[in-house]
């Protein structure tokens, strides 16, 4: 459903260049739960970017559903991003004054919900995780672990067939961040939605059909979860 | 070295009222690591606002080597800030427009030091957290590990005795999060640095000297390291 080819990301500052994705072919599967781990700095985020249609890779190609991204006009790269594929940002990036119901039901103006719909969802999202007392709370008034959960909560809004996760347990507590890791399997087992999580957690592990380690831009290995 | 007596923290949202802290009696000890944990939303952070002064409880006091906060003056408090206390917050709250490096120096600025030598400490707090390459990095150009631990090193400039730091671990994978841990466990031991830590890392247990466990805004119960 996901696969990259020959995946190259340079950032040019000044006279130095940082090579940040170096390299990288990687095969995602329809309805896999994959995580990625690695390094602070390896290049994590930045696959997602070029994954998510985000950011333009330097070189190389991105493909969703055998469909070259970089072929992709802006009103197809918008829908995809609507409807296909949810993202979980490492740092939240959530609409600062709007509430927490708000910010989850941002996604489904733009799918073209309508409003009283796009509310239910909203209120039905944010309860499963956990956040049914918090609905009119704004970022800044969430703690870190709180935010974290809108963030997920928003990347359901549409019914994504795609999870980008992120890093989406870093600032959940062990109960939290387990209740987290099964809603996401629930979605993979039960709803077939393919998973894509990058993290540190190693409580992904036992969820995830393969995990691949990226190091430096490149991909080093890949463990299947039979083997582990 | 901090005491905290009775505090209450409230926060009024038009006619209702959450209360995230309610009631925390704390005696830290003078070169001691504490460790705090307890699930997202239990008041750790607000707890550490209250202690690091940038926050003013509803009711109750907070005692920094014996002194009342409430009592001090702004110019008393941005001395404290400045040359006691050491915060990681969180979100790492680095100045966008500034480099790794400018971040991290910052501090050195307020507490009058001169350039060169402010220059100097930055650097050498930067290698010492991994990042002497990332230098003249922004925090956009930066990896979400990368910015945690701009917001580590930054919070060391002063050589303060007392740190607060707030998940700083949520963003790092094992071998940096270790080395972190590491750093900070060496400050303890070796500079009797205070350490208050708010984590949700099992890393963190075996460093530290008592884990207090809050849930609901109260302390639920505390642990000493050796009864582990
Ligand atoms: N805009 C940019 N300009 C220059 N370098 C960048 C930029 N964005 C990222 N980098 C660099 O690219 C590398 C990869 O960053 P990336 O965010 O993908 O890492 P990551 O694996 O997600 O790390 P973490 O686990 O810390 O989140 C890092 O070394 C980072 O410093
Ligand atoms: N400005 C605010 N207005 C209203 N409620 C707030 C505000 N700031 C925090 N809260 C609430 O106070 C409670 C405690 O928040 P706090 O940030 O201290 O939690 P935490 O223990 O740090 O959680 P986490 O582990 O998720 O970081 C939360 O339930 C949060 O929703
Ligand atoms: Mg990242
Ligand atoms: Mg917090």
């Amino acid at each position: 459903i996901v696969r990259t080819k020959g995946l190259i990301k340079e950032y040019t500052m000044g006279d130095q260049t940082v090579r940040a994705l170096n390299g990288v072919d990687l095969d995602i599967y329809e309805g896999e739960y994959i995580s990625i781990m690695g390094p602070s700095g390896s290049g994590k985020s930045t696959l997602f970017n070029a994954i998510g249609g985000l950011d333009r890779p330097t070189s190389g190609s991105v493909f969703i559903n055998d469909v070259d991204m970089a072929q992709l006009d802006a009103q197809e790269l918008a829908y995809l991003r609507c409807h296909t594929i949810g993202y979980i940002f490492q740092t939240f990036n959530l609409i600062p004054v709007m509430t927490a119901l708000e910010n989850v039901t941002l996604p489904t103006v733009f799918a073209g919900m309508p409003t009283d719909d796009g509310i239910e969802r909203g209120i039905e999202l944010l309860n499963i995780v956990g956040l049914g007392e918090r609905l009119h709370h704004k970022p800044s008034e969430l703690s870190g672990g709180q935010q974290q959960r809108v963030a997920i909560a928003r990347s359901l809004a549409n019914n994504p067939s795609i999870i980008l996760a992120d890093e989406p347990t870093g600032n959940l507590d062990l109960k939290t961040g387990t209740e987290i890791i099964e809603l996401l399997k629930r979605l993979n087992k039960e709803q077939g939605v393919t998973i894509i999580s990058a993290t540190h957690d190693l409580k992904m592990l036992d969820v995830s059909d393969r995990i691949v380690y990226i190091r430096d831009g490149k991909i080093a290995k890949i463990d299947e979860r039979k083997d582990l």
